[in-house]
């Protein structure tokens, strides 16, 4: 694991966060519902938690989908490429490249080169927002690359250990460990 | 586009999503220092924005020179290649896949592969 220069972090006064959707993309609920497992699989972890508001200005995280120059100085570059990029805190953006063709539900039986899933990619982008920098190990949800068709969501030790720097651990896990990591789900067609 | 699943993307959507943006680094394989080819200047701004070249200067030239050597043998080490400096098969493979658009080496430093080597060669300190 990695963090950012500086090691940002969200301070012990905002442990309880509050994350909202950019208005304009209308999205429906199957689509917010992608990113709500996807915050659980860190707040499962550390002593987090993150809430939906319904008011994107005053949220702390705050998510959309946008396409090529979107203002940030971080154009995206058309289907896949660049899929999506997240600012360390206490920025809280996360966007997601709107030309990629996204999946939300089943991955698995893929026959398009270029299908993403959702979830993995929100799963890794909330590891930036939360102050994780990428990672070498290739299981680690902080890995740089993930490949179409390809659904990888659960936290692998390294990116637990990277969180718990930061965070520490989830005060209500009832054991020491937190859950195992011996069921994770990854897999894909490719 | 939102799909709840692959079968459900409409077929005329599915031709015009099969190029993706690095496909022109296929090309590019087998390439190494001391060459001059076109496109090469294109792979100068990937690995620049990944953070693998510093901001020199972002009128980048065709020739493999010493910086871009430097900055795949730092991405093969980060991506736990053989840290060889030349554009192997196995290197743009990697290269080509859909990645975060966050820099891997932010301000010249990173804690992946390539930073924590340097550190250990006296290089650079990892924190």
């Amino acid at each position: 694991y990695s963090f950012f220069p500086g090691t940002p972090r969200w301070p012990r006064s905002r442990r309880d966060l509050t994350y909202a959707f950019e208005p304009r993309n209308q999205l429906t609920d199957d689509v917010k519902r992608v990113f709500t497992n996807a915050f659980a699989r860190w707040s499962e972890w550390t002593p987090l938690t993150f809430t939906e508001s319904n008011n994107y200005n005053t949220a702390d995280l705050k998510i959309g989908f946008y396409g090529g120059n979107h203002g940030d100085g971080e154009d995206f570059d058309g289907v896949l490429g660049t899929l999506a990029h997240a600012f360390a805190p206490p920025r809280g953006l996360l966007h997601l490249d709107s030309d990629e063709t996204w999946i939300i539900d089943d991955v698995f039986a893929s026959g398009s080169p270029s299908a993403m899933d959702l979830e993995s990619v929100a799963v890794h982008e909330i590891g930036h927002l939360l102050g994780l920098g990428h990672s070498s190990v290739e299981d680690a949800i902080m890995f740089p690359t993930i490949s179409s068709g390809i659904r990888k969501v659960e936290l692998a030790r390294d990116d637990v250990e990277g969180i718990q720097v930061l965070y520490g651990t989830n005060p209500d896990s009832n054991s020491t460990t937190g859950p195992s990591f011996g069921e994770r789900e990854m897999s894909g067609a490719h | 586009h939102f799909f709840p699943n692959v079968s459900s993307i409409p077929p005329s959507l599915l031709p015009n999503i099969t190029a993706g943006a690095w496909d022109s680094f296929n090309n590019l394989s087998g390439c190494h220092l001391g060459q001059k080819v076109p496109g090469i200047s294109k792979l100068k701004n990937y690995f620049h924005y990944f953070g693998y070249i510093g901001n020199i200067s972002k009128n980048f030239t065709d020739d493999y020179d010493d910086a871009l050597e430097t900055a795949v043998k730092n991405y093969q080490l980060n991506f736990n290649l053989n840290a060889t400096g030349e554009l192997d098969e196995s290197t743009v493979k990697q290269i080509l896949k859909p990645r975060c658009g966050v820099a891997d080496i932010v301000n010249g430093s990173s804690t992946m592969n390539s930073g924590k080597a340097a550190s250990m060669t006296g290089h650079t300190v990892a924190h």
